[in-house]
């Protein structure tokens, strides 16, 4: 499970201080489908991360699978990245001298039994892509190479920072598809960032944000 | 008007060709308000790139108030557009060592009457980030800069590329009431790509893209 105490995380000081978090507190369950909702500017991509241990915190714990992500040195909090948690980034984050099908195969890297990467291009659409470089290859494109990249190492937990926001209907379907399988089929643990409504009717949990604060945790559909 | 005749581009040859435009003829009559539809990787960024000259056509013709932007040598091609076009980029296309101010008065710098770059960003809810640079803000609020930023020198087309796609439905319908009350009071031509249905609505004309070929060309509302 994951769990957050009282985080709260500042940018700047005096009257350009922005509080980006403030005394958050949310449990997450093993296999849960976590949507977080709120404005633009809310907190979220901060929440996540915090959460997955890419930013630091100001105050507050959080501790994953026992283990308290806020106090690890950086290199065991890489190793413990690298092994669990995947990540689909608000600006996708692909190494522009890489292809897609080498983006996705960094997501693998270090794991014993990674995914097929041309099997998860296939899988998000990209067949005809997989040699392209990230700016051959559209917004949409783009974004579904970060989508596969994460999902390469088979995480426990699968943070995903609004991942269908260029997609169209079509393909984000598709795309909530494979995450709800994995969810469901695997166990992964979604945590998920979106604007998109009909994403958020999968949700178990609905978290609300609004200028760092948790407004409300809903139970939103059975586990 | 806009006239695009036969437009065609390709990427790349032989068995790694790309068609992203094929044979595209559309006419677009000042102060219309048109929606591109399409699925991911359909070609629509590519459409509005070359429509506006940013990028160049491999064959066909596109005309602009009469002059052949095709045919433009690079100076007068940038005086035009510098002039007359404003675009809001998929990936906002931020100046990352300009403040949020600082990139929408670039924006106006060239033009004789240019919007107040303080106003603009009040009026896309940004009051409190005016001085940040865009590492500091987050993704939805990059791109109200960017949207800012097109808006400064009073184009007379305006081209938007998915311009709320990282933003909650709030913020989403106060930046298209902008854009509608820019295309009702002040006859500004806006071609806007999105995956937004809400959005989609308000088009006088709708274009649908699949495979860089245009599909259809529907009127959706009376001008
Ligand atoms: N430099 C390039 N080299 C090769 N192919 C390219 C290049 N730029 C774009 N493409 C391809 O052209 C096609 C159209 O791209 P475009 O960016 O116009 O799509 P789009 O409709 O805007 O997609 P999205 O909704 O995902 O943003 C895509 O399949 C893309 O991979
Ligand atoms: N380095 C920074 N310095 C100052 N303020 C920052 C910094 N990074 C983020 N912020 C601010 O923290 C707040 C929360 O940012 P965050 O990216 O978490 O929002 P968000 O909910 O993901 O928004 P969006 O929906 O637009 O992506 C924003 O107001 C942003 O301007
Ligand atoms: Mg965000
Ligand atoms: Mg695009």
């Amino acid at each position: 499970g994951i769990i957050l105490k009282n985080v709260t995380k500042t940018y700047g000081e005096g009257d350009v201080k922005t509080t980006a978090l403030d005394g958050v507190s949310i449990e997450i369950d093993d296999g849960a489908f976590v949507v977080v909702l709120g404005p633009s500017g809310s907190g979220k991509s901060t929440l996540l991360n915090v959460m997955s241990g890419l930013d630091t915190l100001d105050e507050g714990e959080i501790t994953i699978d026992g283990a308290r992500i806020d106090t690890m040195k950086d290199n065991a909090l890489t190793a413990f990245r690298r092994k669990h948690v995947g990540f689909v980034f608000q600006q996708y984050n692909l190494l522009h001298t890489l292809t897609a099908k080498e983006n996705v195969d960094i997501g693998g890297r270090l794991v014993d039994e990674p995914h097929d990467s041309e099997r998860l291009l296939d899988d998000v659409g990209l067949a005809k892509h997989k040699t392209k470089y990230p700016f051959q290859l559209s917004g949409g494109e783009q974004q579904r190479v970060s989508i596969a990249r994460a999902l390469a190492k088979r995480p426990k937990v699968l943070f995903c920072d609004e991942p269908t926001g260029a997609l169209d209907e079509e393909m984000g379907k598709a795309v909530l598809g494979i995450l709800q399988r994995l969810n469901e089929k695997h166990g992964t643990t979604v945590v998920l960032i979106t604007h998109n409504a009909a994403i958020a009717r999968l949700a178990h949990i609905i978290v609300r944000l609004n200028s760092g604060k948790v407004v409300s945790v809903k139970a939103n559909r059975p586990v």
